[in-house]
């Protein structure tokens, strides 16, 4: 474990609380793409699937265990909680995200670094993770005015992998023989989704006026 | 064992 790896998770624990504490205490998901939080759902799920087989750390499962459950919640809290789906915007939130899903699958199942089930599941979570946050990107677009939770929600998502990348360079640089191109290249198609984001981010924050990304 | 790989991360 190092310094980035753990600003990383903690970024990413933050991103989920600030979305779970949205949903559970405001009732509303205006503006969060539940196709963004289905997609991450089943990241975690093909990622995490060593949960009862390996064993690291208390920590590793325990933000495992956190990760999966802030998710599926979330997806639970959009679809079924009587007050919460009534603002979800279902018209606008339509990006074809199993079109995401099947060429992350089969990209799996052509590249990866062993050919186990284990492995190219968690390879397919990889390459699905990259993109996971198209949906909500594009709902952004849409919506046009963000609100500040959602808005602080993509950032702290966009920032966590940042930091992993950061995490990567150090392992590499400590760690003989670490070496991982398919982690690598897909943590950073990643961040660079975000990159148009964070610009216009940091220019609202800059500017002191309300997050408006260009249609 | 703590294999070289990424799997130690999430």
């Amino acid at each position: 474990m190092n310094i980035f790896r753990l600003a990383g998770d903690m970024t990413h624990l933050a991103s989920v609380l600030v979305l779970l504490l949205k949903i559970h205490t405001i009732k509303s998901c205006a503006g969060v793409s539940l196709k963004t939080q289905e997609l991450y759902a089943i990241v975690f799920a093909t990622r995490y699937l060593d949960i009862f087989t390996s064993f690291y750390s208390i920590y590793n499962t325990l933000m495992k265990l956190i990760f999966l459950g802030s998710s599926f919640s979330i997806v639970w809290y959009m679809r079924y909680h009587k007050t919460v789906r009534r603002t979800y915007d279902r018209e606008q939130d339509t990006f074809r995200h199993w079109f995401l899903v099947l060429p992350c699958l089969l990209l799996a199942l052509l590249i990866h670094e062993k050919f186990t089930f284990l492995e190219v599941l968690w390879t397919f979570s990889l390459y699905l993770e990259a993109v996971a946050i198209l949906p909500q990107l594009v709902l952004l677009q849409r919506t046009r005015n963000i609100d500040n939770l959602t808005g602080q929600y993509v950032f702290l998502l966009g920032g966590y992998r940042g930091f992993y990348i950061l995490n990567w360079i150090y392992r590499y640089l400590t760690e003989p023989h670490f070496v991982h191109w398919i982690t690598w290249i897909a943590g950073l198609v990643q961040t660079l989704l975000y990159a148009d984001f964070f610009y216009y981010y940091f220019q609202s924050w800059k500017n002191n006026k309300k997050l408006q990304l260009p249609a | 064992p703590k294999d070289r790989s990424t799997k130690d991360e999430l």
